[in-house]
């Protein structure tokens, strides 16, 4: 049997192990997959142009875990939903926003959407769960930071000396000096750019088959989810 | 009265921090 954890280890650098797992596409379908899941699941797999490519097309729209994969590998670049989104439509791969769910929801329904959240609050039925989800988006916000040693400078320096020539009262010598120091300060900043979540003003519930304790209200998470509809509040 | 999307959860991941 193949085994997929193996090959990955071999392949610590998540864009060689890709390459790698393509090449048994011919042989074996099977392995191929598996062993892209296993390049996904062990290397810090963010190559996601690499993922869709025309070569994975068809595993990633017949397999049931394709959508699972695809928003793995957005959560791990950092899960900017909404630009990666626009990758998967160039490639016409079918997952969406909660925008266009809201928008046109005879369009969405049962269809995959993705969405960055954080739970708000939770309930529980018997087994079954509801989570207030509320949308968050990320935007860049940009500050200068220093970049390495300022220097800091400060020189002295001393003139002296006598000035002689005719005043009214005769020939004279004026004797005097001149001290200034200069301070100077050199340092180099670059622009560095922070990604802060904040809220879109979009909500949903979120149904869950069983409680999970690990989904904590105050944090980001990337969602998978089908779209079940419109339900009036 | 308003209405909210209903949506089953299949998976979800915490997303890694960016690094730019």
């Amino acid at each position: 049997a193949f085994d997929a954890k193996a090959f990955a280890a071999q392949f610590p650098n998540p864009a060689v192990c890709e390459r790698q797992a393509r090449r048994y596409l011919p042989v074996s379908r099977e392995n191929a997959w598996s062993a892209l899941k296993a390049c996904v699941e062990s290397t810090p797999f963010t190559q996601l142009q690499a993922l869709i490519d025309r070569a994975w097309a068809q595993e990633l729209r017949t397999r049931p875990e394709g959508a699972a994969l695809l928003a793995k590998v957005v959560a791990q670049r950092g899960g900017s939903v909404e630009g990666d989104l626009r990758l998967l439509h160039e490639r016409k791969l079918p997952i969406f926003s909660l925008a266009s769910a809201v928008s046109q929801p005879d369009t969405y329904k049962g269809r995959y959407v993705l969405v960055r959240a954080q739970v708000g609050d939770m309930r529980s039925e018997g087994e079954k769960s509801t989570l207030w989800l509320v949308e968050q988006d990320l935007t860049s916000v940009s500050q200068e930071v220093q970049l390495g040693t300022a220097y800091r400078r400060e020189s002295t320096f001393t003139t002296t000396g006598d000035v002689g020539g005719q005043t009214s009262l005769g020939s004279g010598t004026v004797g005097g000096s001149l001290a200034q120091t200069e301070l100077s300060r050199d340092a180099v900043t670059i622009p560095a750019y922070d990604n802060i979540s904040h809220e879109t003003g979009r909500e949903a519930l979120g149904r869950l088959a069983s409680q999970d304790p690990f989904l904590e209200p105050g944090r980001d998470f990337i969602i998978l989810a089908r779209f079940d509809g419109m339900r009036t509040t | 009265g308003p209405s909210i999307p209903v949506l089953s959860i299949v998976s979800y991941y915490t997303p890694h921090p960016l690094v730019v």
